[in-house]
């Protein structure tokens, strides 16, 4: 299973409506500081609503929808969808949030709940599974996290 | 269950020490369990001795020492599951040119059953990246994103 | 004293400012007290807004931008009361290099009156050195270090 | 007041008598990973005695002194001597610790207890002040320190 497509719009500094196609291999994401590369990893992340959610720099609707800057004002949404290619299957998952507060998931654009997006993951070995997202920081504190913050994430590759 | 618990530790345990002195060109690591009476309760401890060095406790080993062990790990964990695509956000800021060239050969090698993102601002990992973007702020906290064309250009970035 | 804290407080909350939007060419920062009524108890809270962008919490900045405005901060400070000597570890690692450069032009301007001992791995950071000391370790666990003759050799550590 | 000299032995990774000279102006410390670069702030920190100690990667006698490798023993002493300069006057602070645990501080080669070393960079203005030393891995995590931390920082300058 890979990542196919990635489709941002209305998440933190994603103001414009953004379509980021992956191909399998080694893609490197690279920019100056604050331009939005992280964002693109806390997207994937709240996508999937994993329990990371909370270590999410912010995870109120305030701090996840873009908020706006001098010429253009804040939005009122933000939306995300992820394109995950199995075999000859493509599993869109989407996630949308309103600043009331308001949050839908889709699969295959069937309105779900998490948990279905979970249980459906979980069945092609995706899930919520921590070991394979480094968020930036993480690695040099990686070593002094408690072992059974360690043991947690073997038993999700186990 | 217990069992499977047991055998993903040996297996990942056995792997952590061979890609640890993948990533350190010698050495030596393993994971223990801190409750060997509750496997199923117990946490697990890192152990990791650089080539020629002395054992010591894990605070002790330096800031790129630290990251290559962690990222021994992960990869320990990739070698008994696979994962299905891999995020890493400045995982190489801590490491020397000759680690970072022996994890970035151990990353191009498990390529064709892990995708990989990595955000990077150094310039050997983008190297070895199969696609390449970039993002910018021509607008103050707006996003813009585009393609690096790799070839011609990929030289201009490497200057 | 009470009126010495508040006017150390004022002088480097007004250097933080500036201090900001020389190293982010523009925008704006400052420092709080959290406690107004016990400022001898009061702890300090950092807002800080890069150019052009909305004002948010400290958490919500990029890597690089937390580096940065750290940096500004203790910066702040030695405009205040200049550090006889400025011992940074690694502190360049998440800068991209246009921020790295105006740190280091801001380093390069106050050399005269603090003495700076930079630990790096960037190149850039290397080329505004007056003097480069190298560590090695040709036996595991016994450092050796050498100096790095500046001019001939300079160029030779900058390819 | 800046350093002159820096002379290590028997601290960390310095088995072998090391003196490293320092001038005004910027000195950049370069090399592979683990080579010891962090080893000298530590022995500066050391010498220093400052409040740092519970942080410095270990601070027992066993991780402070040289523990030894295939070809050579432990050592039974780690040793540090730090010059610094102020006008024509030369400060000479020596910090000794043995693997009884035993520890010894001399000012300009006479014995004297920590206090008094403190004392005297108080009055030149340099004493425990946190505030121009700044550890790897620490600069990331420092706008996230308490708020009375970032006082604590101010305090020492002002
Ligand atoms: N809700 C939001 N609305 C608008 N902008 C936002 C929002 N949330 C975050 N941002 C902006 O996103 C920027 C951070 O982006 P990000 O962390 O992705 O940077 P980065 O490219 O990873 O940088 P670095 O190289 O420093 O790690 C912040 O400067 C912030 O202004
Ligand atoms: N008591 C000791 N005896 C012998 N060696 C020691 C002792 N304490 C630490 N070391 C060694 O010092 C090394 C760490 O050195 P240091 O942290 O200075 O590296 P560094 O040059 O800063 O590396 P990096 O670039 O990764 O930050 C460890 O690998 C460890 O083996
Ligand atoms: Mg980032
Ligand atoms: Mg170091």
């Amino acid at each position: 299973m890979f990542i196919k497509k990635l489709e941002i719009h209305g998440f933190k500094s994603f103001q414009k409506r953004t379509k980021i196609v992956f191909h399998p291999g080694i893609t490197a994401i690279i920019g100056p500081n604050g331009t939005g590369k992280s964002n693109i990893v806390d997207s994937i992340l709240w996508v999937l609503g994993g329990k990371r959610l909370k270590s999410l720099r912010g995870e109120r609707s305030d701090d996840i929808i873009f908020n706006g800057n001098t010429n253009h004002p804040p939005m009122s949404m933000a939306d995300v969808t992820l394109s995950l290619g199995h075999e000859d299957e493509e599993l869109n998952i989407n996630h949308r949030v309103f600043r009331s507060g308001e949050s839908e998931y889709r699969l295959n654009s069937k309105t779900v709940r998490l948990k279905d997006i979970q249980d459906t993951l979980w069945k092609k070995s995706v899930g919520e599974k921590d070991y394979f997202i480094i968020e930036q920081g993480s690695i040099g504190l990686f070593l002094s996290s408690k072992p059974i913050e360690k043991r947690v994430l073997l038993e999700e590759a186990a | 269950s217990k069992a499977q618990f047991l055998k993903a530790f040996q297996e990942v345990n056995k792997n952590f020490n061979e890609v640890f002195s993948l990533l350190f060109n010698g050495g030596h690591a393993e994971l223990n369990l801190t409750d060997l009476n509750q496997p199923l309760e117990s946490g697990i401890e890192i152990t990791a001795q650089p080539p020629g060095k002395k054992l010591q406790r894990m605070s002790l080993l330096s800031g790129g020492e630290k990251s290559l062990t962690s990222l021994a790990f992960f990869f320990a964990l990739f070698r008994y599951k696979p994962a299905p695509f891999c995020i890493l956000d400045e995982v190489d800021a801590a490491l020397d040119d000759i680690n970072l060239g022996r994890f970035l050969s151990l990353m191009k090698k498990i390529k064709n059953q892990t995708q990989f993102i990595i955000i990077t601002h150094n310039f050997k990992t983008m190297e070895v990246a199969d696609y390449i973007y970039g993002t910018t702020m021509p607008e103050p906290s707006i996003t813009s994103i585009y393609s690096v064309k790799l070839g011609k250009d990929k030289e201009r970035i490497q200057e």
